[in-house]
């Protein structure tokens, strides 16, 4: 995160390869389910064999003793509607809530974010010299209308895509942050109103960062969630 | 710190079953098996029952006829690795291959008799020097490795000519395929078993890593170092590269598809011209080692496409990277570039959400055959003729009885893939859902956080 600072996220969670390397962000959304994005992973149905989701901890990279780290293996994977760039995470057993791991609240289907709600992006990835590098990261920033921001972007911003951010300041997500959420708060409760994807650059003055629109494929999530 | 298991081909789930069974019998573990059959002259495998922790000694190998390999979840079958290798290692003495024929084509003679050469090493007066059949052996260390008595009368003996092991296949690129049958580094140490964590403790569990081929103790290739390796029985050194012989000619990656405006699966196959990471910052020039040092260079890794300072993937990694130009960040993805679409092209269209869909399409978007909605393999179906009677739940033909917005989906006959929507696009003139007023928002049990708790510990 570019012009974030350390914070507190237990829905944030961190995606890890065969190396134990963080690669990518997500978000738990049920004891057992993560979204992320697509992008972070090579195909949608094969087994993620090694590939671990670490959570309860804000550091990068907790000590290997670290009480209040879970690392639980990736079960299965199971990619959202075409176009969609989302992708579920099942957990091989379900992670233990507590103060530090939380689930977040999913929007009703098709809902739309008022412009201005308060909403904060969190992530493990670059902040290119702004931040502790070590830590999570989470950076506040005000929903804005699709409207406005396809001023910023020359008419680019899908239906299925939701902005955020102040136009005035460099700061927004960055690499290894993409999976990660966008998290308003709505009626005393964090809400996953977006998932960040893959942008060109991180955290540009006047691009205000686009995410995918959870509400728009929330059905789907509560489906997988259900079926499986 | 060698393992006894080091002399064995292990095969994962395997049972051997032989026209004569020994009995079983209980040990602590693989290990006491190993030592077991290498005790007894007799034994050239043993099955070992993870489970009840039986081991059953065999004095057969798969490759011998009356004997047939079965599937069981909880045996291993181990061989001895000198009946499975097809290549010699040193001179060939431990050899117990089934190549019969000499390196000019002559049938051996077979070493019980004495016709058409008289001969001393008849299998009754050596039983440790493996003389079975007519098979090319080297009972007396011949340094031109395994030979035999021939059946022709003018040529008493020849050798086989039976390749050493770290000639016999050849390391491609930088030997990420490599299948072969090293086992030992260039400085000579054995190597340790990929399925063991001693004397040395690793991630490369085989696994974790199915894709990788971690045999035994052979060195291979798993992340993408300039060539095969492996730890070492040695507690004080690591692990050490294998002096393998490079195949010549021009280096192809085996199996992998080029792309170059998107990426495919890990993008090992990108050969696209983006040269930025998805923050914006500039590649490193691969040929270069300035700012960050590496050995990624285009001469180790000739099959990789390392040109100028494009985005590629010549380690594994998630997706194509970079070095970058910034001092501070050593490397970084090049997410920005696409991934391919893999669907398969639509074969119709549906109006609204698609739930009076009729179509016959019965394919998912990546071309998986439906199940039947009246069956329940491999898929035990919630949604079916009997929860949705009004669906026209037919046969294994696409359709949305659960009004799901995303348009048809079926039941997979892909036992990993449960559901997924189907090769069918909304047809042109299709609208746009409603959205919902946030007043009728309402949570529970979700999204609640104690700030305080992360602040107290941030003063502390």
């Amino acid at each position: 995160i570019v012009g974030g600072l350390p914070g507190n996220s237990p829905w944030t969670i961190s995606l890890r390869n065969r190396a134990g390397k963080h690669f990518c962000g997500g978000t738990l959304v049920s004891t057992s389910w993560i979204i992320s994005s697509k992008q972070c992973f090579s195909s949608c149905y094969v087994e993620r064999r090694g590939y671990e989701a670490w959570m309860g901890t804000i550091f990068k990279d907790p000590r290997p003793n670290d009480p209040n780290k879970q690392a639980i293996p990736i079960q299965r994977a199971v990619c959202g509607p075409s176009s969609s760039n989302l992708i579920m995470l099942q957990l091989e057993r379900p992670a233990s809530l507590n103060e530090r791991v939380a689930v977040i609240c999913l929007p009703p289907p098709q809902y739309i974010v008022p412009e201005g709600t308060g909403c904060e992006i969190a992530g493990w990835g670059e902040t290119q010299g702004t931040g502790d590098d070590e830590v999570l990261n989470i950076l506040q920033m005000p929903v804005m209308s699709n409207r406005q921001c396809n001023g910023y972007h020359r008419g680019l911003v899908q239906p299925t895509e939701i902005c955020a951010g102040a136009i005035s300041r460099a700061a927004g997500a960055c690499e290894k942050d993409y999976g990660g959420p966008l998290a308003c708060f709505t009626n005393e409760c964090w809400v996953l109103e977006g998932v960040i994807i893959p942008g060109r650059g991180c955290g540009r003055r006047n691009r205000p960062g686009i995410f995918i629109r959870v509400s728009m494929y929330v059905d789907w999530m509560n489906k997988v969630m259900k079926m499986n | 710190q060698r393992s006894p298991l080091n002399d064995y081909h292990r095969s994962r789930g395997v049972q051997l079953q032989t026209l004569h069974r020994s009995p079983e019998g209980h040990v602590s573990g693989a290990e006491e098996c190993a030592i077991r059959c290498t005790d007894d002259l007799r034994c050239r495998a043993f099955n070992y029952n993870l489970q009840a922790k039986d081991c059953q000694i065999l004095s057969s190998t798969s490759q011998m006829e009356g004997t047939e390999r079965h599937k069981h979840i909880h045996i291993d079958l181990y061989e001895k690795k000198a009946y499975v290798r097809e290549c010699i290692v040193n001179n060939g003495a431990t050899y117990r291959g089934t190549v019969s024929v000499t390196q000019s084509g002559k049938t051996c003679q077979e070493w019980i008799s004495n016709v058409p050469h008289e001969h001393r090493y008849l299998p009754i007066k050596f039983p440790e020097k493996g003389l079975d059949m007519n098979y090319c052996r080297n009972p007396d260390n011949d340094v031109n490795g395994p030979w035999c008595y021939t059946t022709d009368w003018t040529t008493r003996i020849e050798a086989c000519g039976i390749k050493r092991c770290e000639n016999d296949i050849c390391v491609l690129c930088n030997g990420e395929d490599y299948n072969g049958f090293v086992d030992r580094t260039e400085s000579g140490r054995e190597c340790q078993r990929w399925d063991l964590n001693s004397p040395h403790r690793h991630n490369y569990q085989p696994d974790k890593y199915r894709d990788m081929n971690l045999d035994d103790n052979y060195c291979r290739n798993p992340d993408g170092s300039p060539q095969p390796w492996c730890f070492t029985t040695d507690p004080n050194v690591e692990r050490e590269f294998c002096n393998i012989q490079r195949c010549e000619g021009k280096h192809k990656l085996k199996e992998v598809q080029t792309t170059t405006e998107c990426f495919k699966r890990h993008g090992i196959g990108y050969r696209g011209t983006v040269n930025k990471t998805t923050s914006g910052t500039p590649c490193q020039p691969w040929n270069s080692q300035v700012p960050h040092q590496h050995q990624l260079t285009p001469e180790n890794y000739p099959c990789k496409g390392l040109e100028e300072n494009y985005c590629r993937n010549p380690d594994g990694s998630e997706a194509p990277w970079c070095f970058t130009s910034d001092p501070d960040v050593r490397h970084a993805f090049c997410l920005q570039i696409d991934r391919c679409e893999d669907d398969i092209e639509p074969e119709d269209c549906y109006y609204g959400n698609g739930e009076m869909y009729r179509g016959s399409v019965k394919k998912t978007r990546k071309g998986i055959h439906c199940q039947k909605w009246n069956s329940n393999t491999p898929h035990i179906t919630q949604v079916n003729h009997k929860s949705h009677p009004k669906a026209n739940l037919v046969g294994n033909l696409c359709r949305n009885p659960d009004g799901d917005s995303h348009g048809p989906w079926c039941y997979t006959m892909h036992p990993k893939v449960q559901w997924d929507y189907c090769a069918i696009n909304t047809c042109k003139g299709a609208h746009e859902p409603p959205i919902v007023d946030p007043e009728e928002v309402v949570f529970d049990s979700c999204g609640k956080r104690d700030d305080r708790m992360f602040r107290n510990n941030m003063l502390r």
